[in-house]
C-alpha cells in the first residue's frame, strides 16, 4: 500500500448504456488483477460509467503495469495534480 | 463584471445584440469544474428564471455549510464535490480546516469564474470603489451546475495550496455528461511537459463531451510570455488566452513640477497629497534588482514617497518578490508610497491597494529621477484614476501561454482571446481580499468563463450547432484589432504586434460569432484522421470511438484536419492543404477567398470562389503553400478570408519553413 498511487484506467467508451453492469465490469477487471473482489471495491476510487469508461483505482506500478497491458485498456496514467489559472 | 460585456460588444441596455437574441443564454446548462460555489452571492440570485431546463438530470448535493434545498435554485441547478482521488492519493488525512467539505467554495476562484460565466444582475457593485456598474455574467440566464475539484489543503508548515486531482476532475466529467450540461468551462491547466490526448484527464473527458455535442472551454494557461507553454491543447477544446481590456486603474503621479505621468497601480486608498519624495542610494550599488538592498533609515522615510528601480527582470515571480520586499521595507520605515522603475516589458505585478505601489517603466522612473535630482525638495502628488475607452490600447497579457502548440505544432494554439485582466466578479466571502463579495482577478483562469458565457449564448441561438462550428465561429469572427481599429499588441519582452501564438484568430467578438457566414466543422469522422495522425493504434481508436477502425495505411495529415486555421510547421516542398466550409448563412451565397500571404510564401486556393444555394450547404476546397526562400525561418503570419459581402469568415496561417532538420526556435 505504501508504494501504490492512484492511476486512471481509461477504457474508452462506453460499451453498453447500464452504469451499474459497467461498474461491476470495472470491478471485474480490477479483481483480474488484484486477486479478489474485495480488494478490488477496496482498492477502486471511482468508476467513470457515464460519459466514458474506466476507473480510478490505488495500484502499485507493477498491478498498473498488467492492467495496461490487457486488451480492454486504452491507457493506465498515474494521477496528477492540476492547477488554476 | 462591469465592463468586459461592453468592451466585447454585448452592452445590456441594447435591445438589438445577441444577448437578446439569444434569451440570455436562457435554457442552456453551464458545467464549471472549478473550487466551488458561494451559493449566497447576489450575483447567483435566479429572479426572473423560469423553471429548471427540461434535460437537466443532475443533482445538488448538501454537505458542509451547504444544503441543497436551500442553496440551490432556478441559477444553481447543480452542486456536487469530488476529492476522493485527493484523499486516496494523499495516504494520510488531507488537512481540510480551511475548506468545507462540500461544493461551498472556501477559495474564491470558482465563484469568480461561475458568475463571470453565468451570473445575473447585480446593480452598484465595485471593488473599493473601482470598476463601479452593474455586474453581470455572459449568459446571465444561463443556469449553473457546479462541480468542485480544487481543495484548499492546508500542508505541513501551514503552506495553503489549492490541489486539483485528475481523477477528480475526470470524474466530474463523467457525471456533468450524464447531467445534461451544454457547456463545460475550466480555468484548470497543467504545466509543461503536457501529455498525449490519451494520458491527459481534461483531453480525455473533453473529448466525450464533444462527442456528445458539449463544447469544452479551457484555459490556455498563464505561463506567457514564453513560447510553447500553451496547454489543454487537443484540438477538440476551446482554448482561451487572455487579453486586457478598454479599462485600466492607473495612479497619476504629479511631480511638484507639475509634470504628471500615470504608473500601474491598483490604488484605491485616499489621493495622497503632495508629499516629500526621495531616491535612496542603495548599500550596494551593485546589487541586482537594487530592491532587496533598500536599507532604510526611519528618519529619512517617515512620511514621505520612495523612488526605486529595480533591475530584477524576466520572471513574475522574481519581480514580484523583489517589490514586495522593497514595499515591507518603505511600510516599515513610515513610507506613505512607493514608486517602482521597472523593466517595461515585465508584468506589472498587483500589491495591497490600500497602498500606494506604483509601477513604472524606466523611461518614466528616470525622469522621476532626474526631477529628484533638479530640486532641493522634490514633491509628488498620487491619485488613483480608472480609465475606460478607445485611448487604451488592447493587449494580450503577460502571463498568457503562448504557442506554438507543443504537443502538435500543427494544431493551433490558443484559439481564442478574451478578457482576462482585473476583472471583477463574485468570491467566496472566506477570500480574504473580497470586497462586498467581490473582487478583481487576473488570468486565463477569467478569460474562459468569458468563452463559456458567450458559447451558451450562441447555443440558446444555435441548438443544432456542433461543438466544432463554435468554435470555428468564433475563430473566423474574432478581432485582430482593438475598438481603436488599430492592431492588437502582446504583453512581454519586448512588446510587439499579436499574433496567432499569442491570441489564436483574435479577440472573441461574440456578435459576429452568431452569424459567422461559414463554418469549418468536424465530426467524428475528423477525429478518427486526427487520432489516426497522431499515430494511435487501431484498437485504442476502436475502443475510444467505439466504431471499428482501421487507419489508412498512408498516415493522414493532421493539416487536412478541418479547424480554423492552418499551422504549418515545417513547409519545405508545396503542399497542398484540404479543407470544407458549411454555410449557416443565406442559403444562396456566393464567397471569394482573400489571402494575407505569410512572408516568403506562394499561397493559393482552388477553387478561389464557392457558390452556395439551397441544396450546396458544404463545399471543399484546397489550399496551395510553397516557400520562396529555401532556408529555415521562424513563423510567418497571414490569413485567408472568404467574403460573401456580408461576412468576412478569416482564419489564421502561421507557415515555418524548414530546410535544414536543426531547431531554428
Amino acid at each position: 500500500a505504501a508504494n501504490s498511487r492512484v492511476h486512471i484506467v481509461y477504457l474508452g467508451e462506453r460499451q453498453h448504456d447500464n452504469p451499474k453492469l459497467l461498474t461491476d465490469s470495472h470491478h471485474d477487471l480490477l479483481a483480474t488483477i488484484v486477486g479478489s473482489k474485495e480488494l478490488a471495491s477496496e482498492l477502486m476510487v471511482y468508476s467513470y460509467r457515464h460519459g466514458f469508461s474506466g476507473f480510478a483505482a490505488k495500484l502499485t506500478e507493477s498491478q498498473a503495469q498488467k492492467l495496461s497491458e490487457l486488451p480492454s485498456v486504452v491507457r493506465v496514467i498515474p494521477n496528477s495534480l492540476h492547477k488554476l489559472q | 463584471t462591469t465592463r468586459s460585456w461592453d468592451f466585447l460588444g454585448l452592452p445590456s441596455q441594447s435591445p438589438s445584440n445577441i444577448l437578446h437574441k439569444s434569451s440570455m443564454g436562457d435554457g442552456v446548462i453551464i458545467g464549471v469544474i472549478d473550487s466551488g460555489i458561494w451559493p449566497e452571492s447576489k450575483s447567483f440570485n435566479h429572479n426572473g428564471l423560469g423553471p429548471v431546463p427540461s434535460h437537466w438530470k443532475g443533482i445538488c448535493e448538501s454537505g458542509d455549510r451547504s444544503n441543497a434545498t436551500i442553496h440551490c435554485n432556478r441559477k444553481i441547478i447543480g452542486a456536487r464535490r469530488f476529492i476522493d482521488g485527493l484523499r486516496k492519493e494523499h495516504g494520510k488525512p488531507l488537512n481540510l480546516s480551511a475548506e468545507f467539505l462540500s461544493s461551498r467554495d472556501a477559495h474564491g476562484h470558482g465563484t469568480h469564474t461561475a458568475s463571470t460565466a453565468a451570473g445575473s444582475f447585480v446593480t452598484n457593485v465595485s471593488y473599493k470603489g473601482l470598476g463601479h456598474g452593474t455586474i453581470k455574467g455572459g449568459a446571465p440566464n444561463a443556469r449553473l451546475a457546479i462541480y468542485k475539484v480544487c481543495w484548499n489543503v492546508l500542508e505541513d508548515g501551514n503552506a495553503l495550496v489549492l490541489r486539483c486531482s485528475s481523477a477528480d476532475v475526470l470524474k466530474a466529467f463523467d457525471e456533468a455528461l450524464h447531467d445534461g450540461v451544454d457547456v463545460l468551462s475550466l480555468s484548470i491547466g497543467s504545466s509543461i511537459p503536457l501529455e498525449q490526448e490519451v494520458h491527459d484527464d481534461i483531453a480525455i473527458g473533453s473529448f466525450h463531451a464533444v462527442a456528445r455535442g458539449i463544447t469544452v472551454v479551457c484555459a490556455a494557461g498563464n505561463h506567457g510570455p514564453l513560447a510553447e507553454t500553451v496547454s489543454n491543447t487537443a484540438p477538440w477544446i476551446i482554448t482561451v488566452a487572455a487579453s486586457t481590456m478598454d479599462r485600466s486603474f492607473p495612479t497619476s503621479i504629479t511631480l511638484g513640477n507639475n509634470k504628471t505621468f500615470l504608473g500601474q497601480a491598483m490604488f484605491t486608498g485616499p489621493e495622497i497629497g503632495f508629499a516629500s519624495l526621495i531616491y535612496p542610494e542603495l548599500d550596494d550599488p551593485t546589487a541586482d534588482g537594487g530592491c532587496q538592498s533598500l536599507s532604510l533609515d526611519k528618519t529619512m522615510v517617515a512620511g514621505k514617497v520612495v523612488l526605486y528601480f529595480t533591475r530584477v527582470s524576466g520572471s513574475t515571480a522574481a519581480i514580484g518578490t523583489a517589490i514586495t520586499n522593497a514595499l515591507a521595507a518603505v511600510i516599515e520605515a513610515g513610507g506613505v508610497g512607493l514608486i517602482v522603475a521597472k523593466n517595461p516589458s515585465d508584468f506589472s505585478v498587483p500589491f495591497n491597494e490600500d497602498f500606494p505601489c506604483i509601477q513604472v517603466d524606466y523611461e518614466i522612473g528616470t525622469q522621476i529621477l532626474f526631477y529628484i535630482r533638479s530640486t532641493r525638495f522634490p514633491l509628488v502628488k498620487l491619485r488613483p484614476k480608472t480609465f475606460i475607452g478607445k485611448p487604451l490600447s488592447v493587449k494580450v497579457a503577460y502571463f498568457s501561454s503562448r504557442g506554438p502548440n507543443s504537443i502538435t505544432p500543427a494544431i493551433l494554439k490558443p484559439d481564442i482571446a478574451a478578457p482576462g485582466v482585473n476583472i471583477l466578479a463574485a468570491t467566496s466571502l472566506r477570500d480574504p481580499l473580497w470586497e462586498g463579495g467581490y473582487r478583481m482577478e487576473s488570468g486565463t483562469s477569467m478569460s474562459t468563463p468569458h468563452v463559456a458565457g458567450i458559447v451558451a449564448l450562441l447555443k440558446a441561438m444555435h441548438p443544432n450547432w456542433s461543438p466544432a462550428a463554435i468554435k470555428s465561429a468564433l475563430v473566423t469572427t474574432a478581432w485582430r484589432n482593438g475598438p481603436s481599429g488599430l492592431p492588437i499588441f502582446a504583453e512581454g519582452s519586448s512588446q510587439k504586434l499579436a499574433n496567432p501564438f499569442d491570441f489564436g484568430g483574435g479577440i472573441v467578438n461574440p456578435s459576429e460569432a452568431a452569424d459567422p457566414g461559414l463554418v469549418y466543422d468536424v465530426g467524428k469522422a475528423g477525429y478518427i484522421q486526427y487520432l489516426c495522425a497522431m499515430d494511435y493504434n487501431n484498437s485504442d481508436i476502436t475502443r475510444v470511438v467505439k466504431q471499428n477502425t482501421t487507419c489508412p495505411i498512408k498516415k493522414p495529415s493532421i493539416l487536412d484536419m478541418n479547424l480554423p486555421s492552418i499551422t504549418i510547421p515545417n513547409l519545405n516542398n508545396p503542399i497542398t492543404i484540404e479543407r470544407s466550409v458549411t454555410n449557416v448563412g443565406a442559403p444562396e451565397s456566393i464567397y471569394r477567398a482573400t489571402i494575407e500571404t505569410p512572408f516568403g510564401t506562394i499561397v493559393s486556393v482552388n477553387p478561389s470562389a464557392l457558390v452556395f444555394n439551397s441544396t450546396v450547404r458544404k463545399l471543399d476546397f484546397t489550399i496551395t503553400i510553397s516557400a520562396i526562400h529555401r532556408m529555415n525561418t521562424g513563423y510567418y503570419f497571414g490569413s485567408l478570408c472568404w467574403a460573401d459581402g456580408v461576412h468576412l469568415v478569416r482564419i489564421p496561417l502561421s507557415v515555418r519553413t524548414v530546410f535544414a532538420p536543426y531547431d531554428e526556435n
